[in-house]
């Protein structure tokens, strides 16, 4: 059974889809059998991987009964990665596909059959604390919760921390936070990642991993791929997300 | 009546928030009363402004009916603003307030009473096309949608396009998009700028006054305080939001 690893904020534009497929790519070239699922009606990972072609089917198809689990499962070039994109939805339908997420069954429904395919589901959450982002919380097994550094952005954070011990204790014991990720990083001496450091030390506290700003991150959202698959003279900013990928590891197995 | 102007986006942080508290501001120094309504149930307008008290009432006890529209209200330092913020709200809470923002009475019923307290209602919404942001769309008056001039936000702002015409043909008529607003906007050659006022030239199109990316405006969400009530020193960036003032002027005028 895949662990089912969630990016979540409450912060909109925080980086949970950029890490989600930047994730997706460091643990499929470990040789590790990843699927990543886009479960933001927003659609971003599909969007950005399928732009040539007609929309792939995804998540959409598979909650209205159009689509099987195989369906759905878009190989990649890299061989251990697979993508379920959120498929065919018009924009004027976020409030149907909203509702029948938050009935959950079917959501679940997908997880297990997903979870059956591969070792790793990496999955993208809309913003916010909604219904969707609720739902997936209560399907999970680990959240990680990007953040940028800056006074603002910790009060959000704990919002979202609070939501996430409710699910744990009302829904979903086996949820574990595995930590706060600290994304777009300006300065490595931020005052505010002490005061991070400080507000949630200890296991399931901050990353020592942090994700500096790069033009290369944006970058790669421009042509919509993942700074993994923009090959070799990035290995600096790859070799990020390979120990953030080990600190990950340590972290389950801890958990 | 008021005039009731949404800023609403799908992509998470491209500075609804940081617009909405601004543009506020200016309109208010413009000798307008005018009020800055939080419907984003983050809160983040109520949390920055109020942050040295206990949480102000706002839209969450109106909408329980705990409040009335005048315990909700909150002056500000400068006489002709006041804010409505999101009022107390658990984290845990979040699916509650979109099911009631959903079925949209109380929030009619909100603008309506606000709506003769003031000349201008700025309304800032959650991101995303789910059921708070419909329902706001559906009970105002103008629309702006702030992007980042990039390449990948071309489509999240087209899909909010297709939303907003949706609400005007089947539930609001009277719905006007007064623009597409660039935010944190680096390059004034940015050629994505150029890709923008193509595809959506004329009325209702890109705006041409621009907010440029600057560490004031990061800096005043840090201390929790719109550009404006930084004082002198910060002329050149609160004059490009009184240019938009005037901009958005002209735009009513002509809608
Ligand atoms: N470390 C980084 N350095 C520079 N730019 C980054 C970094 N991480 C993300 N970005 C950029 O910041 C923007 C927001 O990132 P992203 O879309 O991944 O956030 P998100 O949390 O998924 O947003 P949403 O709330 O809309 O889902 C994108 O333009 C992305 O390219
Ligand atoms: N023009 C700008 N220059 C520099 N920083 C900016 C600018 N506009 C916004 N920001 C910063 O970008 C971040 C996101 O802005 P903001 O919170 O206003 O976006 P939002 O659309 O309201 O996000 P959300 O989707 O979470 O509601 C904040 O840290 C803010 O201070
Ligand atoms: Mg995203
Ligand atoms: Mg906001």
């Amino acid at each position: 059974m895949a662990k089912r690893i969630v990016l979540a904020s409450q912060k909109g534009g925080v980086g949970k889809t950029t890490i989600a497929l930047n994730l997706a790519v460091v643990f499929a070239e470990k040789g590790r059998s990843t699927i990543l699922l886009d479960l933001d009606p927003q659609g971003a990972v599909g969007l950005a991987l399928a732009r040539d072609e007609a929309e792939w089917m995804g998540v959409a198809e598979y909650l209205m009964n159009k689509a099987t689990i195989d369906e759905i499962l878009h190989q990649t070039k890299i061989p251990s990665l697979t993508i379920v994109a959120r498929g065919g939805l018009d924009a004027r339908d976020v409030c149907e596909y909203e509702k029948v997420m938050q009935s959950q069954g079917l959501l679940k429904q997908l997880l297990d059959g997903l979870s059956r395919k591969a070792d790793y589901i990496i999955i993208d959450t809309p913003s916010g604390l909604g219904m969707v982002t609720r739902a997936t919380l209560a399907t999970a097994n680990y959240v990680i919760v990007p953040m940028q550094a800056e006074h603002l952005a910790l009060r959000s954070t704990s919002q979202i921390l609070r939501v996430i011990e409710h699910v744990r204790e009302q829904e979903n014991p086996d949820l574990e936070l595995l930590g706060i990720l600290p994304n777009m990083v300006e300065l490595s001496k931020d005052p505010a990642l002490n005061v991070m450091n400080t507000l949630w030390s200890g296991f399931g506290g901050v990353f020592d991993t942090i994700i500096p700003r790069a033009e290369v991150f944006a970058a790669a959202s421009q042509i919509g791929l993942p700074i993994g698959f923009l090959g070799g003279k990035l290995s600096f900013e790859a070799r990020r997300f390979e120990q953030l990928a080990s600190e990950i590891d340590s972290r389950i197995e801890a958990a």
